[in-house]
């Protein structure tokens, strides 16, 4: 689509074959181009320039959501403490993504409480371990083959002992297809409810940018199983444009809370649906 | 075709992939009898599969040991994509077939990276050589290799950090790393999972620093795995594993029909 060009069919065509490469998905890619078609028919979109910014006003719309003014780090705080549940399949970086999010509670002095659930995989409480000490954050943590709930539950008491602001619950990786799984972090979401009412106060699905039509999926498993508030989308610093979240946002109503750009503290941002849609269509 | 399009890209084949496949498909479906009993359209269908099995790489390929021990097997690809797991389930296997085996934590950044390998190294009942966080990984490869060839390792499987492929310092450390090792085998592990950008990712490792082969993890959920086709389509590599779970026996050759049929759902 350039510029001042007219837009015709293979600009569409070209457009669509974009957002398909971006896995935004077919349904969703039709759909989308499908306004811009309609635009150019009511003579409200004349060329190349203006049917982008029509794109990108789609795209910012859908991904915007109803709660966009919802959590996110300068929202107030619920609890104390703050519960976040941090859930997803196996290796998208949910707990690089509690690092990063904790250290960015502790640059506003909050008190925060680093929960160790993922009980199961090699290494998993030592990584959890390392990004505690380096932000500044107690842990909570059991022995090797722990249950996932019981750890989650003396985390919320701890973090009432404490007076922490703020607990982080890091989980296992698991796929949406593995019942036992799926029951299992159901379970950890109803404990910290029931040791502490009104908690989790946010339960995030954690997202790789890389992932294809399966992210639709799980968003849809995960949030039937646990409810969902928001999403992280992560791996952005990378060449995916983590466009089934678009999907998801149509299909479920989930908006994205925070995006990863990297593998350090500093690399999470506040999701911006503007500037979301405007990388798209770059 | 039109159907068989959509279907490709739901299942994540890469866009480029299905066009020049079902090109393929289509010229293969023109030029060749409509066979007897079936019809036009569940000929088409028989077409695409065997297109498809004939792409993905015909028959079951096994890894082969070096003619020279230890052989080194090297584990490169993105983030989060399995690679140490991956690594163990293998050491496993080489042990099961009797070799000697050694697991070298060559990822000396991701926080507790090396003692995640030291555990499955454990599981897998082989040997172990990893140093501390923050040394310099192609030395540490190169020291491990050099004592599993002293300790008579037959293999010697190294680990490497995730990088992205647009990382020139990252990819030009695994070109280095390769010219010091000289590795018989560097398997590409990607997620079972991923999306269009398969075929931009793999492409761009294996032009930087050559891949031997491909695994394809996390294959135990239900992602249809279109990456497998156009990482394939993309690097003529052959997929040698399929990762199918989290515990070191998750592991299983690739056969290239299961995954047709999975992919075309
Ligand atoms: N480039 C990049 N890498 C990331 C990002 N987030 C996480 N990673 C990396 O992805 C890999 C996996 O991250 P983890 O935090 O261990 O992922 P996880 O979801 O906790 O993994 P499991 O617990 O094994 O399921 C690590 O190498 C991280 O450094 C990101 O935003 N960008
Ligand atoms: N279900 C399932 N999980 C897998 C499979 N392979 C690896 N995993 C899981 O995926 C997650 C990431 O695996 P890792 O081996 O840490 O991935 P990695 O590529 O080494 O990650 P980085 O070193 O951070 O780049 C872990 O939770 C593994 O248990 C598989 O075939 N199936
Ligand atoms: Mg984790
Ligand atoms: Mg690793």
């Amino acid at each position: 689509l350039l510029g001042e060009a007219r837009v015709d069919e293979s600009a569409l065509e070209d457009l669509e074959d974009r957002l398909i490469q971006a896995d935004v998905g077919v349904r969703t890619s039709a759909e989308l181009v499908e306004i811009v078609r309609l635009g150019v028919a009511r003579g409200e979109i004349e060329n190349g320039e203006s049917a982008r910014r029509a794109m990108v006003r789609a795209v910012e719309g859908l991904v915007k959501g109803s709660s966009s003014a919802g959590a996110h780090i300068d929202a107030p705080l619920q609890g104390p403490p703050h519960v976040i549940v941090f859930a997803g399949v196996n290796g998208v970086g949910k707990t690089t993504t509690i690092a990063k999010v904790g250290a960015r509670y502790r640059a506003q002095g909050r008190r925060v409480l680093l929960a160790a659930g993922d009980t199961f995989r090699a290494g998993a409480v030592d990584q959890l371990a390392v990004w505690a000490e380096r932000i500044g954050a107690d842990i909570v943590k059991q022995g090797a083959g722990a249950d996932s709930a019981s750890v989650a539950f003396d985390a919320v008491q701890a973090a009432r002992a404490r007076g922490a602001d703020v607990l982080l619950v890091d989980t296992a990786g698991r796929l949406h297809t593995k019942t036992n799984l799926m029951e299992e972090i159901k379970k950890v979401v109803r404990v910290i409810g029931k040791a502490l009412p009104g908690a989790p106060h946010e339960v995030l699905l954690v997202l790789d940018a890389t992932t294809g039509q399966n992210g639709l999926v799980q968003a849809r498993e995960f949030h039937s199983t646990i409810g969902l508030t928001g999403l992280v989308l992560t791996k952005l610093d990378g060449t995916a444009k983590g466009g089934i979240v678009i999907q998801i946002a149509r299909d479920l109503g989930l908006p994205v809370r925070y995006v990863g750009t990297g593998e350090g503290l500093d690399d999470l941002e506040p999701f911006d649906a503007a500037s979301y849609a405007e990388a798209l269509f770059g | 075709m039109r159907e068989i399009r959509t279907a490709l890209l739901e299942a994540d084949v890469n866009f480029h992939v299905v066009k020049e496949f079902t090109e393929a498909a289509k010229a293969r479906a023109v030029g060749q009898e409509v066979l007897g009993s079936l019809t036009p359209g569940q000929a088409v269908v028989k077409i695409v599969h065997e297109e498809m099995v004939r792409i993905l790489g015909g028959a079951t390929v096994r890894l082969a040991l070096a003619p020279n021990p230890p052989t080194v097997v090297m584990m490169v690809g993105l983030q989060g994509s399995g690679k140490t797991t991956t690594a163990a389930k293998i050491a496993r296997q080489f042990v099961a077939d009797g070799r000697r085996v050694s697991l070298v934590a060559a990822d000396t950044q991701r926080p507790a990276a090396i003692d995640q390998l030291a555990v499955l190294a454990g599981q897998a009942g082989c040997a172990f050589y990893g140093t501390t966080p923050g040394d310099d990984p192609v030395r540490v490869a190169e020291e491990g290799v050099r004592r599993g060839s002293t300790q008579l390792a037959d293999v010697v499987i190294v680990d490497t950090a995730g990088r992205l492929q647009i990382d020139e310092p990252l990819m030009d450390e695994l070109g280095r790393m390769r010219e010091t090792l000289r590795p018989k085998e560097i398997l590409f592990v990607a997620d079972g999972m991923t999306g269009q950008e398969a075929v931009n990712v793999a492409r761009r490792f294996d032009e930087r620093i050559g891949l031997t082969g491909i695994v394809l993890t996390k294959m135990d959920g239900d992602a249809r795995g279109g990456a497998a086709l156009s990482i394939r389509a993309v690097t003529g590599k052959p997929i040698v594993y399929i990762g199918t779970g989290e515990k070191l026996d998750g592991i299983e050759p690739f056969h290239p029909e299961r995954i047709a049929s999975r992919i075309l759902g």
